[in-house]
């Protein structure tokens, strides 16, 4: 069967599809300091799996919010610098009309998840840390 | 603040793949 590390190497997707493939990637994202680009893309989908309704509606807005103030709002963060302004508006007027749609983020998503394609997923492929790997 | 934490979290695991 092909090892698990050369699967990582087929697509974004197939790297996160695994537990080893995340720590690994992850720990790269942590030395180039953008890890946080990794957390958002999970929080983001983790988001999209909560059912609306009635009895976790407070959750669902208090989820919404944290990621907001964590992730979007502009505090310099490298998920805040990538996310396109109308994105950001976006995501804002959801919360402020407390209309928190299950797929509120996934712009925002798209946006990461094209960033890492570009850029941080090539770069691990080729970095110290995934070619000591394999 | 911490609880805001929490739930994210519980959020970005509950994503994750699970062990094969």
């Amino acid at each position: 069967p092909t090892p698990p590390y050369l699967k990582w190497a087929e697509s974004l997707h197939s790297l996160l599809d695994d537990q080893d493939g995340i720590s690994l990637f992850r720990m790269f994202l942590q030395q180039e300091d953008c890890a946080d680009l990794l957390d958002f893309w999970f929080a983001c989908s983790g988001f999209r799996k909560l059912e609306p309704c009635d009895a976790n509606e407070e959750k669902r807005l208090k989820l919404a919010k944290a990621i907001y103030r964590k992730y979007v709002l502009a505090g310099g963060g490298i998920v805040a610098r990538q996310i396109k302004p109308a994105t950001k508006s976006f995501i804002k007027d959801c919360i402020v009309r407390q209309q928190v749609d299950p797929a509120m983020f996934d712009q925002a998503q798209t946006e990461i998840q094209a960033l890492m394609e570009d850029n941080t997923y090539p770069l691990f492929l080729k970095s110290d840390i995934y070619l000591e790997y394999t | 603040i911490d609880s805001e934490d929490d739930l994210l979290q519980e959020c970005i695991s509950s994503a994750m793949p699970k062990k094969k």
